[in-house]
């Protein structure tokens, strides 16, 4: 059950522009129902090797031409996507290259080739048309040489050559377990041949490509989004829902490429973990990797060569949350390994802060001028104010501070949605783009922030050693309520009448 | 939860990853933003493509097209102060309030839940066999002092954090319950007062569990919500 889309791929919110005006493209066709009827009408017209595809009027129109034509200009497109026919498009070759219409036109001993229109220097009797696609000199396989594409050449001494064109399997190869493989196999290790990732059939599945922006599943590409041991597709095969495929493996595989890797915390999502813990957050003992007891699984060692998988030790060898690690207890298959201290990403602490701040900000530094504030670069008590103040001008989140007009009057900043303002504490005097506390924030010194993500943020900013805030296990009296906190209870009444 | 029973908790949300499984729990606060734990997401600045916030639904796998089931997308992060171990989820789209979602109040700022008050934890995590692992289940704590508290945890409880007791059987939250509210019915209303996060032991018995004390936060969460 192979769709016609098959033998397309697609280039998402894009326009494909022909600067010469006199060509014109075909038509758009408003009565097709979706990409894929209009798949099928390009598809097997000779002179069709792309089409727009108009997501909001679902209409397509048929171009006779692709990004490697001449005159020819990509461009981003908030209606359409473009879809081009693979063999113009892919830079290798399936089986024997027989359907390739790629732009190489050397051979693989560099020597230019023949253009197929022409008889000189080396005569022969094919006859370019649009079915054999003999276009201009580029390497075709017009008789199934099983060598792949060639040409015939322009030097006299050599009548024809192949091409060299590599086939889609060699073209790339796969390191540890192929999470990061973009390459075009489209075919499963028994032949079958891939579903469009894009598509819920013939198979359903969670891998929608729009939810998956980082695991690349282009067209019907093999690609591994679920930390499989190697790159998978699901298949057009109704009886067979998903199938590994057969990829040459990159040199060693002893470490991911270009993982950092690290043993006393973890980064991101701690697929670089190295370490030795051994049990889940909540104390319970990890099972070994190469044991099946006891729980049953498919991640191990041997497969995932390059994800470290020694002993019982917490690893993220499929891209979840966290490392984590399959218990020792029967009742409880996975756990996460919170207790992990992740590594410090944010910004180190450039200096401290007193009670909340509110005394930086009276002054601008710079360099020389720190050096005279106290060594610890802590300010003075806050009875004592003086004029050494804090220069620290990124936010925890190391994204630098937006600068602040010092204007005496209140303060504005516009935000995406809203517009904020305040009157700032007297002596908070917002200076260029240092830290400050103006509203007297009790977690600190923060900022706007230059990142329209991130509208402000705390500095990271340590609190000076001989200030302890007061505690606040003396509970205030009276206790305001926001109109909230109702809930119906009868609903699990009606649970238990249901059970 | 372990030693928890099926119950009913309209402002406990199940946060959902790319695959659509279920992965934290969360509170809403108000029609757009849910808070939970910082332990939940492995950065503060990861793309949240895919990860959905589901409510209204009693069932930890809820058939599609369930009604009352309201799947939103994530559409921002905001990381707490330092320490805090909270994020604040802002959602693609306010959610709709009805009898299976509700709000839950936020407490006063540095509010102290009094020892002895009783509140409930909340989430479709690890039962460890002790409950139904299908539905949302509840379970009923006691606070307790931090003072207490540090007895056993030997003074490593600070005041941004609070405590509840250890019961005889093991009672609490446990894997995929982080995140979730930690509930107290005060002034005729629920009140989250504590936040779910991961605890050396899950529920482990005469041991008193430690939350994240919202009170101490409410400030930033009102900023964040404001800017």
């Amino acid at each position: 059950q192979r769709s016609p889309l098959n033998d397309f791929q697609v280039l998402r919110g894009t326009e494909l522009q022909h600067l010469l005006h006199a060509v014109v493209p075909g038509p758009w066709q408003e009565d097709v129902a979706d990409a894929e009827e209009c798949a099928g009408r390009c598809g097997p017209l000779l002179d069709c090797q792309a089409f727009h595809y108009n997501v909001s009027s679902h209409g397509c129109q048929l171009l006779p031409w692709t990004q490697h034509s001449p005159h020819t200009r990509l461009q981003r497109s908030g209606r359409c996507d473009l879809f081009q026919k693979k063999d113009y498009i892919r830079t290798c070759i399936m089986d024997n290259g027989v359907g390739y219409r790629g732009t190489v036109a050397t051979t693989v001993g560099g020597l230019p080739c023949q253009a197929w229109s022409h008889k000189f220097p080396n005569d022969h009797r094919y006859t370019p048309t649009l079915r054999n696609g003999l276009e201009e000199n580029f390497c075709r396989n017009p008789d199934g040489d099983p060598g792949g594409p060639w040409c015939y050449t322009t030097d006299p001494a050599v009548r024809f050559q192949s091409c060299g064109i590599k086939s889609c399997r060699e073209a790339a190869c796969v390191w540890c377990n192929g999470e990061d493989y973009r390459g075009a196999v489209d075919r499963t290790e028994s032949g079958r041949e891939c579903q469009r990732w894009d598509l819920q059939h013939p198979h359903q599945h969670p891998f929608e490509p729009s939810k998956f922006l980082d695991q690349g599943l282009d067209d019907n590409y093999c690609r591994n989004p679920d930390g499989s041991e190697r790159p998978w597709c699901y298949t057009t095969d109704p009886q067979l829902e998903r199938e590994f495929c057969d990829l040459p493996r990159c040199g060693s595989e002893a470490q991911p490429r270009h993982e950092a890797t690290t043993v006393s915390c973890f980064r991101g999502k701690g697929e670089g973990y190295r370490g030795t813990a051994n049990t889940t957050t909540a104390g319970v003992p990890c099972q070994r990797w190469d044991a099946q007891i006891p729980h049953q699984h498919r991640f191990t060692p041997e497969k995932y060569a390059c994800k470290d998988l020694r002993e019982n030790f917490c690893r993220n060898p499929d891209g979840s949350e966290a490392p984590w690690c399959f218990t020792l207890r029967p009742g409880m298959r996975v756990a996460f390994c919170y207790q992990i201290r992740r590594c410090a990403d944010d910004v180190r602490p450039q200096g401290e802060a007193r009670a909340w701040g509110l005394e930086l900000g009276l002054e601008a530094w710079n360099r020389r001028a720190r050096a005279r504030s106290r060594p610890d670069g802590c300010p003075h008590p806050p009875q004592t104010a003086t004029t050494a103040q804090g220069s620290s001008t990124a936010a925890r989140s190391a994204r630098p501070a937006r600068v602040s007009s010092a204007s005496a009057g209140p303060l504005r900043h516009r935000t995406s949605r809203s517009e904020f303002t305040f009157t700032p504490e007297p002596h908070a005097q917002l200076e260029e783009n240092f830290c400050r506390n103006p509203d007297g924030d009790s977690h600190g010194p923060w900022c706007y922030t230059m990142d329209p993500g991130t509208p402000f943020d705390y500095c990271a900013l340590r609190r000076c050693a001989d200030d302890q805030p007061p505690s606040i296990l003396d509970p205030p009296d009276q206790v305001q309520f926001e109109k909230c906190g109702k809930r119906v209870d009868r609903l699990d009444q009606r649970l238990s009448k249901l059970r | 939860v372990v030693g928890g029973h099926p119950g009913n908790s309209p402002w406990t949300v199940s946060l959902r990853n790319r695959q659509g499984q279920h992965f934290c729990g969360g509170s809403l606060v108000k029609e757009q933003w849910i808070l939970t734990a910082r332990q939940c997401f492995s950065s503060c600045h990861m793309p949240l493509t895919g990860y959905e916030v589901w409510l209204g639904t009693l069932f930890q796998n809820p058939q599609h097209g369930e009604p009352g089931l309201q799947r939103v997308p994530v559409a921002k992060m905001v990381c707490g102060p330092s320490g805090s171990q909270l994020v604040l989820l802002k959602l693609e789209r306010s959610v709709t309030l009805n009898q299976r979602v509700a709000l839950i109040c936020l407490p006063p700022e540095w509010y102290v839940v009094p020892p002895g008050t009783k509140c409930e934890i909340a989430g479709w995590g690890e039962t460890k066999g002790t409950g139904n692992d299908t539905v949302l289940n509840v379970a009923l704590l006691n606070v307790i002092s931090n003072q207490e508290c540090n007895i056993k945890h030997r003074g490593r409880v600070r005041e941004s954090e609070m405590c509840t007791d250890g019961l005889l059987a093991p009672v609490g939250a446990c894997e995929g319950d982080y995140g979730g509210p930690l509930a107290c019915f005060t002034h005729n209303c629920w009140v989250l007062e504590g936040i779910i996060i991961p605890n050396r032991v899950c529920a482990r018995s005469r041991w008193p569990a430690v939350f994240t004390r919202v009170s101490v936060f409410v400030d930033w969460i009102h900023k964040v919500m404001r800017l």
